[in-house]
């Protein structure tokens, strides 16, 4: 298993490789002092990152640009699509439904879960907002294995056991909840507050 | 000065002691099993974030709550408010200005910038939107420190510089851009993508 850091990493390796796969007269390698320069970490992380892949540069020519973009992708599971299922239809859940950056790695959000009637039936973006009692039934139709939690803290964990319920297997929880779920669950969690607070933290700190 | 894990959790003892606080009827004091049993960390480590605020506890009767509170508020610089600036008045910046989850522990956006004409003299729940053009002239006038990007990541970097050279001293970007700054600037990286990115890493390799 790679290690957190190393995961991370991979995802600015590949944002950088993508754009030179995009260039005109485009180069065919890259060493990992380049790649360490583009991504600001030294060669050395990289080389190690990298290693992990069993992706060996070659001396003085480096890594192939589209076998190393094409491993990475499969690492991180991005040779194939998924759908998303996103539960809270508010400020922050509509910002997520309608954002495109997500598309365009493959993740699409297909379906909205939401418990506010006067939501319900609605559309963003011809994703449509439907009630959270249908929840198992699309999950399971559509095998959907990767939810966002976008609701209010006090409905984030039992939201989360009726998404593992019914049969999502990732989550990335906005909800500034810790949730329990079960081990084999993949779940990561944003706390945009705690990160306003680290700031406030450092500010005080240096008498900011 | 206070290792990041420690900061991190530093938030979470206070929603914690937030609540406690919040009880009728509500306790004196709190020990450090009882505090890692509510929050999920283990009372060696809330003994050990805890030391490093001065805070000791008593053998027996714990911490006093109402004591632990307000340490915890001193340090994560929460017994001020602070004003924040954001720039980007798009979906993202419009769930973040209405936000009041940040206003409730003292982060209060004042200010949106944005350089696209058809948003610029907007308000949102009575924060103006305003043109970038302004932006060094009120941040100085309202001496604002910290402020959010939710720019697209093409302007993201341009947009660090021109906060900082305003007089921003600490940036939560939202970007998926990492941003160069100087050193005595404090900055906090949030990237959706990069997460996303983890679960799919985390589902592709378990071959779920
Ligand atoms: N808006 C932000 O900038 C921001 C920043 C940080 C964290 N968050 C967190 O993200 C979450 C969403 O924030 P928001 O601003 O969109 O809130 P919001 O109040 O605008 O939206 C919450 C939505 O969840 C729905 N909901 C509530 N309970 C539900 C349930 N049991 N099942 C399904 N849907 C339910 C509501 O009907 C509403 O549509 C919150 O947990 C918030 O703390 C938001
Ligand atoms: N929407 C999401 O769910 C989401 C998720 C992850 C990351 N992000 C990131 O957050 C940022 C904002 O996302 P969004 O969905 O709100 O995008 P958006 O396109 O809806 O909004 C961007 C806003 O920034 C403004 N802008 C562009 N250049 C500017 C400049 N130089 N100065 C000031 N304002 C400028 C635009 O006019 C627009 O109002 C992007 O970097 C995006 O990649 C968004």
């Amino acid at each position: 298993s790679i290690p957190q850091g190393t995961i991370d990493r991979m995802t600015l390796y590949k944002r950088c490789l993508e754009n030179l796969l995009n260039e005109d007269n485009r180069r065919q390698c890259i060493t990992s002092s380049e790649l360490g320069k583009e991504t600001r970490f030294s060669p050395a992380t990289v080389r190690r990152d990298l290693s992990c892949l069993g992706q060996l540069g070659q001396r003085k020519v480096g890594y192939r640009i589209d076998e190393l973009y094409d491993t990475i992708n499969k690492i991180l599971g991005l040779d194939k699509a998924w759908e998303v299922a996103l539960v809270g239809a508010g400020n922050l859940g509509k910002a997520l439904a309608v954002y495109q950056g997500f598309k365009k790695l493959g993740f699409k959000v297909v379906v909205i879960f939401d418990n506010d009637k006067s939501k319900i039936g609605k559309s963003w973006k011809g994703i449509k907002i439907r009630d959270t009692r249908y929840m198992p039934e699309v999950i399971k139709r559509k095998k959907i294995k990767i939810a966002i939690i976008a609701v209010p803290f006090v409905a984030a964990q039992k939201t989360a056991d009726m998404l593992i319920k019914s049969g999502i297997k990732a989550i990335l929880n906005l909800a500034p909840s810790r949730l329990t779920v079960p081990d084999k669950i993949k779940l990561r969690s944003v706390d945009l507050a705690v990160k306003l607070e680290n700031l406030s933290y450092l500010l005080a700190r240096d008498k900011m």
